[in-house]
C-alpha cells in the first residue's frame, strides 16, 4: 500500500 | 477516537466548572493544539468520511479552547511556576526526526510524521509537573487514564487493520507504542490508588 498519502486514521 | 474525545471533554468540563486550570501543564495543550493542527491539513484536500472530518473540526476545536482557557479566560489559575518542561528538549529531536524518518519528503508528509512524533511526546510536560508538584486532582487522573487509553485501544486497531486489511503504518505504530508506554506508569497508579 501506498503509506504516503491518505492517512485515514485521526 | 471515543476514549480521546472523552478525555478532551473531561478536561475541558473541568476547567469550565471549576473555573480554574490549576495543575494543567499549558505547553502538553500547546503541544496537542500543534499536533492536531499539522496533522489535519488535510482537512479540506483529503476526504476519507463524514465522520473523519467532523472528528478533525471537534478535535482541533477542542484543543484550541483548550488552549485559550489556560492562557487567556483562566490565566490566572494557571500553574505557570510549575510548568516548567524545556519544549525544545522535545521539539529539537521531533523536528529532526520528522525530517529524517517519514514516508515521502513533501511538506505535508513531513508535517503529518512531526504531528505523530510530536504527539507520542506531549504528555510528557503534565506528567512532568505532576510528578513535580506530587499532586493531581481526581479528574486529571481521570482525563490522563482515557488518553492514554485511546492510544493503547489504537494498537489493538493496528494489529486488526493488520490481521484484516494486511495494513500497517509503521510510524503510527512504533510511535503509538512509545506514547502508550509513557503512561504506563500512570496507568498502574491510577488503577492502585
Amino acid at each position: 500500500a501506498d503509506l504516503s498519502t491518505g492517512h485515514d486514521e485521526l | 477516537d471515543l476514549s480521546h474525545l472523552l478525555a478532551m471533554f473531561l478536561l475541558l468540563v473541568k476547567i469550565w466548572r471549576s473555573k480554574s486550570c490549576a495543575g494543567i501543564s499549558g505547553k502538553s495543550q500547546i503541544l496537542f493544539a500543534l499536533v492536531f493542527t499539522t496533522r489535519y491539513l488535510d482537512l479540506f484536500s483529503n476526504f476519507i468520511s463524514i465522520y473523519n472530518t467532523v472528528m478533525k473540526v471537534v478535535f482541533l476545536l477542542c484543543a484550541y479552547v483548550t488552549v485559550y482557557m489556560i492562557y487567556w479566560k483562566f490565566r490566572k489559575t494557571f500553574d505557570n511556576e510549575n510548568d516548567t518542561f524545556r519544549l525544545e528538549f522535545l521539539l529539537v529531536p521531533v523536528i529532526g526526526l520528522s525530517f529524517l524518518v517519514n514516508y515521502s519528503y513533501t511538506p505535508t508528509e513531513v508535517l503529518w510524521t512531526f504531528s505523530i512524533y510530536l504527539e507520542s511526546v506531549a504528555i510528557l510536560p503534565q506528567l512532568f509537573m505532576i510528578s513535580k508538584t506530587g499532586e493531581a486532582e481526581t479528574i486529571t487522573t481521570h482525563y490522563l487514564f482515557f488518553l492514554g487509553l485511546y492510544r493503547a485501544l489504537y494498537l489493538a486497531n493496528w494489529i486488526w487493520r493488520y490481521q484484516t486489511e494486511n495494513f500497517y503504518d509503521q510510524i503510527s505504530v512504533v510511535s503509538g507504542v512509545v506514547q502508550t508506554i509513557f503512561y504506563c506508569d500512570f496507568f498502574y497508579l491510577y488503577v492502585t490508588k
